[in-house]
């Protein structure tokens, strides 16, 4: 653990008074692995230890009885306060109708997610949602987004047709019609390098002009997680982030690099399969799990 | 830095960033390193010795058997098995063999009918039960129905899940030991996404506690991760990578093949 880990590295330090770059580079270099093995990119890792090595310089922490304990809290609270200080919900509309559409690489818990946030968003802000089932692509994957609506009693539109962006339009004036204040579009999942989609993920977002987009992100995914995050990030305007399958023991530190390249908030988690598995985000409870 | 055969120390500082990029773990890497740091008097280029000593230790360890008649697929939510399963289908069929699914995954809204409208795209047999819960009982009848018609190979889909759940670890142990009561020529294979960080060799050694586990396909290799996690999994577990899934359609799944993969991992 990082803290035994510091316990016996502070012992040797301890009595020398002020923090040096040398006499901390032993501690650091551990810092630096434990991000690396949290999933942390390792070009944001190094940025880090950097960033609280100039902290830590010339610092009276080691005058503490516990300097590993001391060290691991000023580390922790730099991590938390890099995370993303307050826990940003969604930023509805002043117009009253909330448009949000949610993407991300296949596989990631987009669809579920849909379901789970707008569950939340009935429950916790008294919103009337609606779901639009617009990946056209995986096999059965509008019958999946509706066996959950129906799960949560939230309506789901659906269309024959293999044109994504019909399905949306036509979503959008239904929902109207049903007096829904709140829309979620679900999207196929699509890889950063696949221009075509890219494209068309642009395009359903130019039509439906959402207040925010969400970027649903597997909560182990490794070094990738900067270049997927960023490549969606700047094709469209990602308002935020969602980590999901955070109920599993992977220690979560690509939300370290998503929030890095992106800047964006992360708004949520995923804490299980079920529709109830789903919370703000913390970025305390995070910072904790990826120190390990 | 490619084609040198002396690596500086800003050589072996990048070289370390690109193996680090590609999920291989700061273990895997720092031996890597180490061990081309260390002057060599074949004068090859560093890519030369990284694939030799990568292919020493990697192939050293593999056995790659011949798929057996059932297959069973497992692996974390989401990493690709119902889709390997069809590509799989697609794979046999091809080779002229007569293939059975089975939908296994008896939890996940709109499970079986993905599988099934994969079946019906491929024109392969598929055993379903929507009426129960039990994924051990579709399990065995759907193994039961390909031994007595005599398939040619029989692939079994299950839920998605997490090495963190009890139950269902329990519940995964229970459909192979049910399989494994009708026939012993069975294979698992584990599906691993190839955008997985650490966590994968994690979830390749909890599955293996509760099943044994023969082999992985690595899938989504058509993304931008290297998938270099699969080298702690073969390294520690003494697991073959039997395919890559490189992307969503039947025809993405590839043999896999070391020599590529290695080379793709220094990118
Ligand atoms: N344990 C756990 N499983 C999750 C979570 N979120 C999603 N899942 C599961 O992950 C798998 C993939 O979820 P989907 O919602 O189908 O993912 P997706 O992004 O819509 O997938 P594509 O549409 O194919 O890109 C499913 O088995 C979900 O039940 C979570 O927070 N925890
Ligand atoms: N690009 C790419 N996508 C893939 C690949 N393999 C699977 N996918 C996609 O990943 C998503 C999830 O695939 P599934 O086959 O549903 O995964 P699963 O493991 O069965 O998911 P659960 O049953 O929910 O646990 C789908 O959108 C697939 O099309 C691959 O090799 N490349
Ligand atoms: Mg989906
Ligand atoms: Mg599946």
């Amino acid at each position: 653990q990082l803290q035994d880990r510091f316990s016996s590295i502070f012992k040797t330090i301890r009595g020398h008074g002020k923090i040096t770059e040398s006499n901390i580079s032993d501690a650091m270099r551990d810092v630096r692995r434990a991000l690396l093995e949290a999933d942390v990119n390792f070009k944001v890792a190094r940025r880090f230890v950097d960033r609280i090595t100039d902290k830590a310089k010339g610092g009276e922490v080691l005058t503490s009885i516990t300097p590993g304990q001391q060290f691991i809290k000023i580390i922790q609270k730099e991590l938390t306060e890099f995370l993303g200080g307050n826990t940003e919900g969604i930023q509805f509309s002043s117009s009253g109708f909330t448009t949000i559409v949610m993407a991300g690489l296949q596989g990631s818990g987009k669809t579920t997610t849909c379901a789970k946030l707008a569950r939340f968003l009935k429950n916790k802000r008294q919103k009337n949602p609606f779901l639009i089932a617009a990946d056209l692509q995986r096999p059965a994957a509008v019958d999946q987004l509706k066996v959950l609506g129906k799960q949560i009693d939230v309506p789901v539109y659906s269309e024959d047709t293999k044109d994504p962006l019909k399905v949306v339009k036509n979503g959008i004036s239904q929902a109207k019609s049903q007096d829904a204040d709140l829309i979620i579009i679900d999207t196929a999942g699509r890889l950063h390098v696949d221009e075509t989609l890219m494209n068309q993920l642009k395009n359903i977002v130019s039509l439906s002009n959402p207040n925010e987009i969400l970027f649903v992100a597997d909560g182990m995914t490794g070094q990738d997680a900067v270049n997927s995050s960023k490549a969606f990030s700047e094709t469209v305007d990602v308002t935020g982030i969602v980590l999901t399958k955070m109920d599993g023991d992977s220690r979560g530190g690509a939300a370290v690099s998503i929030r890095e390249v992106t800047g964006k908030p992360i708004k949520f988690i995923g804490t299980s399969e079920n529709m109830d598995g789903f919370e703000p985000f913390h970025p305390d409870r995070l910072s904790q799990r990826i120190l390990g | 830095i490619s084609g040198k055969k002396h690596l500086s120390a800003d050589d072996l500082e990048k070289l370390e960033e690109a193996l680090l990029q590609a999920d291989l773990g700061w273990e895997v890497v720092d031996n890597i390193v180490d061990s081309l740091s260390k002057s060599d008097d074949k004068n090859l280029a560093w890519e030369e010795r990284f694939l030799n000593s990568m292919d020493l230790l990697l192939n050293g360890k593999i056995q790659t058997k011949p798929l057996r008649k059932t297959i069973l697929l497992v692996g974390i939510n989401g990493t690709g098995k119902t889709t390997s399963a069809a590509k799989l289908a697609g794979e046999f069929s091809k080779d002229g063999e007569s293939v059975l699914l089975v939908a296994g995954d008896t939890y996940r809204a709109a499970a079986v009918e993905q599988i099934r409208e994969w079946s019906k795209r491929l024109k392969v047999q598929l055993v379903a039960n929507e009426g129960t819960s039990d994924p051990a009982a579709v399990a065995f009848d759907g193994v039961n129905s390909g031994l007595s018609k005599n398939v040619d190979r029989i692939i079994v889909d299950t839920a998605g899940r997490l090495h963190t759940s009890l139950n269902l670890m329990k519940e995964l142990e229970k459909i192979n030991r049910v399989v494994r009561k009708m026939t012993d020529e069975v294979d698992v294979l584990i599906t691993i996404d190839a955008n997985t960080g650490q966590n994968g060799i994690q979830q390749a050694r909890e599955f293996n506690k509760y099943l044994p586990i023969d082999g992985v396909i690595l899938t989504k290799m058509d993304g931008t991760a290297r998938g270099g996690i699969a080298v702690p999994i073969m390294l520690e577990l003494n697991l073959p990578v039997y395919y890559i899934g490189v992307g969503e359609q039947v025809d993405d799944l590839v043999p896999f093949d070391m020599d590529s993969y290695l080379k793709g991992l220094i990118g």
